[in-house]
């Protein structure tokens, strides 16, 4: 499975909808502080299933919803789509007969949140078992957010092992 | 659940010893398991030694080396078991240029092998001159974000202005 | 002893108020003492609305926004008692261009008003561009530190070279 | 009382007699990583009487004697010396005559460390005070160590109010 393209509207700070076109190699995200790069880390993270507010940096999950501006106004929704290429149609992607995957996540005020693929309702835990299947999830070692290399270092033995035991 | 756990303990430690040597230049790093009457209870020591530097706990080492080493270790993780994408969010922050580009040449080794695909958030000249493409973050209406395409130049006075 | 706390804590938060307006060009923020029987047993909250946007606990600002609401805080404390040296280690790596220059022109001016001597230690070029005098430290020998006076251009080339 | 001068020989990488002028205004220190800026800032928090060898990175206080490299073997002392210009003579300083104070810290392995002052045994108190009058002090608000600040932003509430009660 290759991911593709990430779309995001109503997420924390993306009032309106963005997107992010993912290619081979490496992509840079730049901007000032507080523009906005961190919440497209935590808008893959919450699309792949990650439930704890707290790792978020929220009080409760509706916090990444967007809560307003000095120009504009709250939203009631927050959605978040992945598209992944799936012509190789490998392990648990084999059960999609589709060539692109569109999983999205979405959050409505007062509603809670609810996962599709390809349009078909499905459960957080069908989410969370087709990217561990890819070796990824929200907790993976490959998702490194900010300030987690530093949480690293100043891990207890004990923690440290925890860190890598979720991710390995 | 032991077997297991040792056999993938030494794994990730093989390839945290070449990472670090490819990161560091040299110098050598091994992981160890503390003392604990059931391993699964162990807890994770790390020690280096940067090249011509004595062999230290994790803790005596500076703040750019033990960024570097946190990087080594995270990676050999990684490599166990790699997924075909791989987000980092400022993790170049304390390293210095020569440092990050070692680092940045280590990611374009690994998108080689394994096809992964790099997200990387940065501040660093440096690492953006390295990056296949950027995206630029703006806030021109205060606290709503957009994304755009930029070149090398505009995103160096992007970083610039808020 | 809680008079003195609470009139002590009512001077830092004026202070702070002020440092976070010049850091941010705007915006607002406050210290809150959190609940608790004796104000002696109370944690500190901060809370912060950088220009445009909505107040927050700090837990929900930026990586860069904390830590300028941070510094704010920090030398809150120092304009109470300021001392004749003041010492910051890498305080500015999370800060974009833009927050530095306003963080090295607040030093600036704090060391006018108050004497205080400052020692910053930084891989930034704009912090090294604002300095009075720089100092490079080398290790031509392995593992041995020395230190020698350095201008602009050669302090440029040696955060680059290990 | 005026900082103008600190010196350091054996305190960590530091092998060799090194120092650094503290002249008006700002001073940077730049250089790679591991080149020992950091070792400054401890070597003058050393010297106003840190007692913590965990607060520098060390097991037990020894470990800022230079451990010896690849290139040299260990020292068996460490000595930093910081010069304040007292011309004024006020507070706690007007006890001193001289316009020049010299404040010493050695420690030497097996013996355990000594203060003096232009030349003159003090106890540890002695030097801790002194420095309390000029308003700094190792765990003064005006010391910044390398990565203090995300410590102050991660810390509980209340863990928070004693990082500034130490230093207020
Ligand atoms: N629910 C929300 N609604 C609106 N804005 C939000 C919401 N949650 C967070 N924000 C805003 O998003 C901004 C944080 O963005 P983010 O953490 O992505 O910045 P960043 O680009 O990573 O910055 P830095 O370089 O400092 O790390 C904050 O200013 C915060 O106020
Ligand atoms: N007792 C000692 N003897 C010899 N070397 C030591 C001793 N204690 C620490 N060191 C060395 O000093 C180096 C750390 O220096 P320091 O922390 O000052 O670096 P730095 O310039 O601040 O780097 P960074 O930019 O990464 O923060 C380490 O490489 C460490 O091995
Ligand atoms: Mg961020
Ligand atoms: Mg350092």
């Amino acid at each position: 499975m290759i991911f593709t393209n990430l779309k995001m509207t109503g997420f924390k700070s993306f009032a309106e909808p963005e997107h992010i076109s993912i290619d081979e190699g490496m992509t840079g995200i730049v901007g000032p502080n507080g523009c906005g790069k961190s919440n497209i880390v935590e808008s893959l993270r919450w699309l792949m299933g990650e439930s704890s507010a707290k790792s978020m940096r929220g009080g409760e999950l509706e916090d990444i919803i967007f809560a307003g501006s000095a120009s504009r106004p709250s939203r009631n929704f927050a959605e978040v789509t992945l598209t992944l290429d799936n012509t190789e149609k490998k392990g648990s992607a084999a059960q999609f007969a589709d060539d692109d995957l569109e999983i999205t996540r979405r959050i409505e005020r007062g509603k809670g949140s609810s996962f599709k693929i390809n349009g078909k309702a499905v459960r957080a835990r069908d989410v969370q078992l087709l990217f561990a299947d890819m070796a990824t999830g929200s907790r993976s070692s490959g998702i490194v957010s900010q300030g987690k290399v530093g949480a690293l270092i100043n891990a207890k033995p004990v923690e440290r092992r925890n860190l890598l035991e979720e991710a390995a | 659940g032991r077997e297991r756990l040792l056999k993938s303990f030494a794994e990730v430690n093989r390839y945290f010893e070449t990472l670090f040597k490819s990161l560091f230049n040299g110098g050598s790093a091994e992981l160890t398991l503390t003392e604990a009457d059931d391993p699964l209870d162990a807890g994770l020591e790390i020690l280096a030694s940067p090249p011509g530097k004595k062999l230290q706990s994790l803790s005596l080492l500076s703040g750019g080396e033990q960024a570097l080493t946190a990087l080594a270790l995270i990676f050999a993780v990684f490599l166990t078991n790699p997924s075909p994408i791989c987000i980092l969010d400022e993790v170049d922050a304390p390293l210095d240029d020569t440092n990050v580009a070692r680092f940045c040449d280590m990611l374009g080794q690994i998108a080689e092998e394994t096809g992964t695909r790099f997200i990387v958030v940065t501040h660093h000249r440096l690492t953006m001159a390295k990056m296949d493409r950027l995206y630029g973050v703006t806030m021109e209406q205060k606290g709503v974000s957009r994304i755009v395409s930029v070149d090398l130049q505009t995103a160096e006075r992007f970083k610039e202005s808020a």
